[in-house]
């Protein structure tokens, strides 16, 4: 089983 | 006031079939730099940054900077409209609630001009640094698409594997599993049909089939495409539009639970 990261737990909102 | 006005209208049309169907509404910018967007898909795994700069049209007027939401679909529909050699104009006043495309065909014979109704779109802007990453793999974007469109059909995902041997590309599902290794190749007629793999260390992760195959459809915007990879990001697939600009999606990666 795989978790789908999500692009927000990457970058940060400006 | 804004006024952009691009020869090679087809580049438009190419942009929006690329990013429609990822993306529902957007909110496209307008600046001094040039005519952007940046739009996550609606699950949040995806996002796109296009970016067109200033000097890639026949006349840019951007007298203010302006946020233009639209249903992409809806541009998209508009954009069809528009023939393959057609020159495109963007208008739209400030603080206007609609904006204005038109096509003029390259003999002037034929000019038609689209009003479409704009949204307000309440999006996150999100700071992407610039970063180092792992390994870079440059190929011929038709080869990265028929890779993809091929998985698809064995395995749900794809794990992209960079080591020295060259880029792998491997996948598996119920009927079975599937390997493609592509190794770099500079010996080539056509720049185009180079594959480059600039490595720092190698690099494996995972991710899902259906965003890269949605990505894909970018393809007819560049003979080649960059595929940016590190274990610590989401993987950025790039495709130039042009020599005006690119379009980049970011794609976070499936991790082991």
């Amino acid at each position: 089983p795989c978790l789908q990261k999500k692009i927000l737990g990457y970058f940060n909102e400006d | 006031m804004l006024e952009l006005r691009l020869v090679q209208g087809s580049l438009l049309k190419k942009v929006l079939e690329s990013v429609k169907d990822l993306v529902n509404d957007a909110n496209f910018d307008c600046s001094a730099t040039g005519f952007s967007l940046q739009a996550m898909d609606s699950s949040h795994v995806a996002l796109v940054a296009l970016l067109l700069r200033s000097e890639g049209f026949e006349h840019y007027r951007c007298d203010r900077n302006l946020s233009m939401g639209m249903n992409l679909n809806n541009m998209a529909k508009m954009l069809k409209c528009a023939g393959n050699d057609d020159i495109v104009t963007i208008k739209a006043d400030d603080g206007g609630d609609t904006v204005t495309f038109m096509f003029e065909s390259p003999t002037q014979d034929k000019i038609a001009d689209f009003e479409m109704k704009l949204m307000d779109i309440d999006s996150e802007h999100l700071g992407i640094p610039e970063a180092e990453f792992q390994a870079i793999v440059r190929m011929p974007s038709a080869e990265f698409a028929r890779i993809c469109k091929d998985l698809s059909s064995i395995g749900d995902t794809v794990v992209i594997s960079v080591t020295k041997e060259g880029v792998k590309f491997s996948t598996r599902g119920d009927i079975g599993t599937a390997n493609i290794v592509c190794r770099q190749n500079t010996t080539v007629d056509k720049p185009e049909d180079a594959t480059v793999i600039e490595m720092q260390e190698p690099v494996s992760l995972t991710f899902a089939l259906r965003y890269m195959n949605s990505f894909t459809k970018a393809t007819p915007l560049s003979n080649q495409v960059t595929i940016s990879l590190s274990s610590e990001l989401p993987v950025v697939v790039e495709y130039k539009v042009a020599e005006m600009g690119y379009i980049r999606f970011y794609l976070a990666p499936k991790l082991e639970e």
